[in-house]
Parts: C-alpha cells; structure tokens; sequence
C-alpha cells in the first residue's frame, strides 16, 4: 500500500 | 508532471469540448447516453472535493473546467435539449455501476477516510461509466463521427495515464495501485471501440457497429 499521500493526478 | 499525463489531460480536455461543441452546434444530443454524462459529473464531483487542497494552478484550474464542463454537458442533455434525448435507446441500469464501485471502494482503498473513499468510488466509477454510452452505441448500431472522436479523445486520455504511470513507477518509484488497475479496466472496455475508430472512421466510413 503507498503511503497515504494527496493525490496530484487529475 | 509528464508528457504522458499531460497529453492525456489535453485529450481529456478534447473529448469533453468536443461533446459540448457537437451538443451545442447541431442543437442536439442525438446518440449521447445522458447517464454516462451523469456518471461523468459524480465521478469529477467525488474525485475533486479536495479542490481546497491546492497542488498548482495547472491542476485546479483543470478541476473547475471538468466540474463545469462535466454539468454544462448534463444541463445541456436533460434541461436545454431534451427533446433531442435518445431515452429509448439509453437504457444501461447505472445501479449496477454505481453500487458495486461504492461498495469496492468501501472495501479496497488507500485510507478510510470520507474524501479518500470518495477518491476511489471516483476511480473505480470513472473506469465503467463510459458503458452505458457504448452500450447505447451498440444499441442504435451507429455513431455519429463527431461522436466516435469524442470516444476515442476521451478514451485515449485513459490510455496515456498508463504511460504516465509506467513512467512515474520506473522514474519516481511512485504507484497508485487502485488508480492503475481500473485505467487498465477502463482502457480495455474501448479496446473494441478504437478498433472499429482505426479500421472504420479513419478511412471516412461511418462507425457501423455489426448489429
């Protein structure tokens, strides 16, 4: 699981 | 930022002015699946909550043009031209999309909070709501070409996320499982479409779908 990052894709 | 992701958003950006202009112009929504449009306007709405989050102005700026465009092309379909709406042949049951991605993203998501979950209903509704307008196109048997382009822009932007994403993994080492998985999903339902785009429409013929 990728830590829990804002998600910069449209 | 990337070529990849940035062609793909400017074909994104495409398809959707194309469906307004062809809506506007011919005065018309003859062969457009108003529930796709709709299931297009819940998934812009459930992914950008996090508008107030800003990244850059490339990416709010793109938020407010499909929000906008996204509801633009709804008003335009159910309130300004209904007359022109296809219901007979936009007949997809959208419950059977939008429970199951609700309930997936309940059940597989990065963080159980309401914006994330929100994110992945997002996803996992934008990699199906394109099946009730094919469905429709295979319905009616036909497509406008002004139609089939707005098809094939909207469905490469898809396409070329996966590049973006191939890219991202082998140049940052950064992934979005859920994000991958259902691009593949929505890239492999217009497989058959961009075949009948390439074979068909570029050579000038209408696209016939085999009744």
């Amino acid at each position: 699981d990728s830590e829990h990052e804002i998600h910069d894709e449209l | 930022m990337n070529i990849f992701r940035l062609v793909g958003d400017l074909s994104h950006l495409l398809a959707i002015i194309i469906l307004l202009l062809k809506i506007w112009k011919t005065r018309s929504c003859a062969g457009i699946s108003g529930k796709s449009q709709i299931l297009f306007a819940i998934v812009y709405t459930s992914r950008y909550l996090d508008l107030p989050n800003f990244v850059s102005m490339y990416n709010t700026l793109m938020k407010i043009v499909f929000i906008a465009a996204s509801y633009a092309t709804v008003y335009l379909i159910y309130m300004k031209f209904k007359a022109t709406y296809d219901h007979n042949h936009d007949t997809f049951r959208v419950e059977f999309l939008v429970l199951p991605s609700f309930v997936l993203a309940l059940l597989i998501n990065h963080d159980f909070t309401v914006l994330e979950v929100l994110w992945t209903f997002s996803i996992y509704m934008e990699s199906v709501a394109i099946l009730p307008q094919l469905f429709m196109v295979s319905k009616t048997g036909e497509a406008e070409s002004i139609t089939s382009h707005y098809l094939f822009a909207l469905g490469s932007y898809r396409a070329l996320y996966i590049l973006n994403w191939i890219y991202r993994y082998t140049t940052e080492d950064h992934y979005d499982l859920i994000a991958i998985v259902a691009g593949i999903v929505q890239t492999v339902l217009y497989c058959d479409f961009f075949y009948l785009y390439i074979t068909k429409v570029l050579k000038g013929k209408k696209l016939q779908l085999p009744a």
